[in-house]
């Protein structure tokens, strides 16, 4: 089973 | 003051309809050196970045920078009543409650004009960094869009495999499976036909239908797609404009 991660978890916040 | 001139209107159309369907709600923050826009779709799966340079409009001035929070889906009804050929200005003051768009019909003398009500919208902004990516592929965005839609609709999940010589799509669902293969190639004709493939490693990844779908509504807006991809970071999906470019960041799905 794969999973989908979220986006925000390989980006940082300004 | 904001005042920024599309000489056609369907350009800014085309931009929009690009990522209207998935998302909504997005700040558009104008500056000196143009407009740049990011959102994230409610299933914080995809990430849109837009950039408009100056070069892309007729006119373009920005006296401050001012961020202009608007409703897709509502803006998307002001630039249905323009024509594809009029030229749209938008424009907004320093402390705008509202955005005005000016449809001009140069050839008929016709000028409409529509108000736009802003929205405060609470979004993150994310610092996208310059990432590694394993395999680069450029490729003509049609034939890309045609791939996906065909391979969607046998199955929610479509596998990517780029080796040194192949580009190869998969999708496996319930009902069977569909695989579209294609080969670097030069048309120098053409040379929008090419399919240019520059790979590091080779890629074996699985990607969400459903944003697929999402990304390839943004072929409007040019007849190439690039493609990044990496098995460790999100991958990139980019369409380029004259100045600028709608990026599309989608992570792989990855064993659980």
């Amino acid at each position: 089973m794969k999973a989908q991660p979220v986006i925000s978890k390989f980006f940082k916040n300004v | 003051m904001l005042e920024a001139k599309f000489q056609e209107a369907s350009l800014f159309k085309r931009i929009i309809d690009g990522f209207k369907d998935c998302v909504q709600l997005v700040n558009f923050q104008c500056k000196e050196d143009g407009i740049i826009a990011q959102a994230v779709d409610d299933s914080r799966v995809l990430l849109v970045s837009l950039e408009i340079g100056v070069e892309a409009f007729q006119d373009y001035r920005c006296d401050h920078p001012v961020t202009l929070g608007m409703d897709l889906s509502s803006l998307s009804k002001i630039l249905r009543c323009g024509n594809n050929t009029d030229t749209l200005t938008l424009i907004a003051d320093d402390t705008p409650d509202a955005i005005i768009l000016l449809f001009e019909d140069t050839k008929k003398d016709r000028i409409s004009e529509y108000s736009l009500k802003l929205m405060d919208i609470d979004a993150d902004f994310l610092k996208i960094e310059d990432l590694q990516y394993d395999t680069t592929l450029m490729m003509p965005s049609a034939e890309f869009s045609k791939t996906v839609r065909d391979l969607s609709q046998l199955s929610d999940s479509l596998n990517i495999l780029v080796t040194k010589e192949t580009i190869k799509f998969v999708a496996t669902g319930d009902v069977g499976s569909g695989s579209v293969i294609l080969k670097p190639f030069i048309n120098m004709e053409n040379p929008d036909e090419s399919i240019k493939l520059d790979m590091d490693q080779p890629v074996d990844l699985t990607f969400g239908s459903k944003y697929l779908q999402d990304i390839v509504k943004g072929s409007a807006l040019s007849n190439k797609i690039g493609i990044r991809l990496s098995s460790e970071a999100p991958a990139l999906f980019q369409f380029d404009l004259s100045s600028g470019f709608l990026q599309f960041f989608l992570a792989p799905k990855f064993d659980d």
